[in-house]
């Protein structure tokens, strides 16, 4: 049969989701300790 | 060729095409791309100048390429590596 592929290639890949969490939120700290 | 090459200008070159990557998709968060800005002017001109941040930046820039769906995740490694190298670093705690 065919072979699932690992094709991930969502907008909610899990890891880009907490790298932009956590980017976000240090603009946010830089923004108020500026 | 210099004993020491000086990646200076190859570096802005692939900075600007990684910031032009980023304009294009982090639209619906345009702070990424000043603070990521900011982070590169405030970096050791010593580092804008070396071979290994045109390591870095070549790597997140082909990978973003590929992969844009973890854009997050280079533009993060990007700039964790611009604060360790950049000239004013916040000292967490003094005893």
């Amino acid at each position: 049969g065919p072979v699932t592929l690992d094709d991930d290639e969502d907008e909610d890949d899990p890891e880009n989701r907490i790298a932009k969490k956590m980017l976000l939120e240090e603009i946010q700290a830089n923004i108020t300790s500026d | 060729g210099g004993s020491k090459k000086c990646y200076q200008l190859e570096n802005e070159k692939l900075f600007e095409e990684f910031l032009d990557l980023c304009k294009k998709q982090t639209g619906e968060h345009p702070e990424v791309v000043p603070f990521l800005f900011n982070r590169r002017q405030r970096a050791r001109p010593t580092f804008l100048a070396s071979a290994e941040l045109r390591n870095v930046l070549s790597r997140v820039l082909s990978r973003a390429q590929t992969r844009p769906t973890k854009l997050y995740v280079y533009i993060n490694e990007l700039c964790t590596v611009l604060k360790a190298h950049s000239i004013k670093r916040k000292v967490p705690l003094t005893p």
